[in-house]
């Protein structure tokens, strides 16, 4: 079986360049293992 | 061959040695011609899938990415019924088994899936039936919750296949290189994620930050007239983006879902759809499996604004239990042979206030059959 999980998260617009740099960052790599309650994304302040 | 020669021979002379016994006996030796084509034909096949899988891990070790390659086996899979081959398989693990043979079982269960037996909540000859030990709970404390506030958690045990940030307007997901799949198709035409994905929160100047932001409350005021009682996220948080990870669960891994932040569920959408298996070897050769497939929508809000989770049936395991809404049956058995039809929909509490959950509270379980 599988979990799509879809979100929305607090992203930075960065002026200058226009594009926007996540401020949501993922904490896990494909293939990873992950368990319950283990973070998958943190968010920072700028 | 030569080996199906000599146990030819063999059977005949012995047949001989015993008196004879005439044609009858020597003949009921025999190995009809069928039976021997068709042990040579699967043994062949088995090989040839040992030989592919192989070939598919090394290409994988070698950092190579797998592409989307439709196969025989995955057109033959859709003639099949699936769905009936899964509550089959549903009845049979649903069968009791004797108290002194459980913990054989499930060991030997554990052993074939790497499934971790000390952490199961009771004792291995407490589960009664096979289905009753895979929805097992665990014991207390053996997934603990990352406390951090500015976190999002796993929802679940498993692998991590894809994530990232959906950007584009069209919001598809990569189900396996060479091919993506929708999120409006996965979560459903109802969704609130239309005018999230509209809003085109990457939008660079600051008039047209006030405009998405205006559509943004427009979406969030249809979610707000849905449940006028949760509060609208948009005015208390920066710009946002759009963002999905999908995990893998192996057939021995834990099987019920969590919260993945304090998240409140206000609707629930069950697809009944197709059952194809899920794994690494489907996601390359079946096309929109993920949409195609059996699968509960929750949808609701979270501090950071819109959260959807798509728990997603595969063959052997096909039922998804609510824990939030447990007289939710999932597949049954269809009365038409159509492909099903639009999803049926659950808002919950009608005037809006939904299911409030927190970070790391039970939602759901699969199930199998």
């Amino acid at each position: 079986s599988t979990v799509v999980l879809v979100f929305q998260a607090p992203i930075s617009l960065s002026q200058e360049k226009g594009d926007s740099s996540s401020e949501f960052k993922f904490s896990v790599q494909r293939g990873d293992r992950v368990r319950v309650g283990e973070a998958l994304g943190r968010w920072y302040d700028q | 061959s030569s080996l199906l020669k000599k146990l030819h021979k063999t059977t005949q002379a012995r047949a001989f040695a015993n008196g004879g016994g005439g044609g009858s006996k020597g003949d009921s030796f025999l190995l009809p011609g069928a039976t021997v084509a068709t042990l040579l034909m699967l043994g062949v096949l088995h090989g040839r899938r040992m030989y592919e899988d192989r070939k598919a891990e090394e290409a994988r070790e070698n950092g190579a990415e797998l592409e989307f390659q439709p196969d025989v086996k995955s057109k033959f899979l859709r003639l099949l019924p699936l769905r009936s081959i899964s509550r089959c398989w549903g009845l049979l693990t649903s069968v009791e088994i004797p108290v002194s043979l459980r913990p054989h079982v499930y060991g030997a269960w554990a052993r074939a899936f790497h499934s971790n037996l000390e952490e199961a909540a009771l004792p291995l000859d407490e589960y009664a039936s096979l289905r009753e030990f895979f929805v097992r709970t665990l014991k207390e404390g053996s997934r603990p919750i990352d406390p951090n506030p500015r976190c999002l958690v796993s929802p679940v045990d498993g692998t991590v296949l894809r994530f990232g940030e959906l950007r584009e307007a069209g919001a598809m997901i990569e189900q396996v290189k060479g091919f993506s799949y929708s999120v409006f198709s996965l979560l459903g035409a109802n969704s609130f994620l239309p005018m999230i994905a509209k809003g085109d929160m990457h939008e660079e100047s600051s008039e047209s930050e006030n405009t998405s932001r205006e559509k943004n409350k427009k979406s969030w005021l249809r979610v707000s007239l849905a449940s006028p009682k949760v509060w609208d996220p948009v005015s208390e948080c920066p710009m946002n983006g759009l963002f999905y990870c999908v995990i893998y669960l192996n057939p021995g891994d834990y099987h019920r879902i969590h919260a993945p932040a304090d998240w409140n569920v206000l609707v629930r959408r069950h697809f009944s759809g197709r059952l194809f298996p899920v794994n690494e070897r489907a996601t390359r050769t079946i096309r929109n499996l993920y949409v195609e497939n059996e699968r509960v929508v929750l949808e609701g809000l979270w501090k950071e604004g819109f959260m959807a989770l798509a728990a997603i049936g595969a063959t052997n395991i096909g039922s998804i239990e609510l824990s939030i809404e447990p007289e939710l049956q999932t597949n049954q058995a269809r009365k038409k042979l159509l492909p099903s039809g639009p999803p049926e929909e659950q808002l919950y509490e009608p005037d809006g206030i939904g299911r409030m959950l927190k970070k790391g509270d039970e939602v759901a379980a699969f199930n199998m059959g």
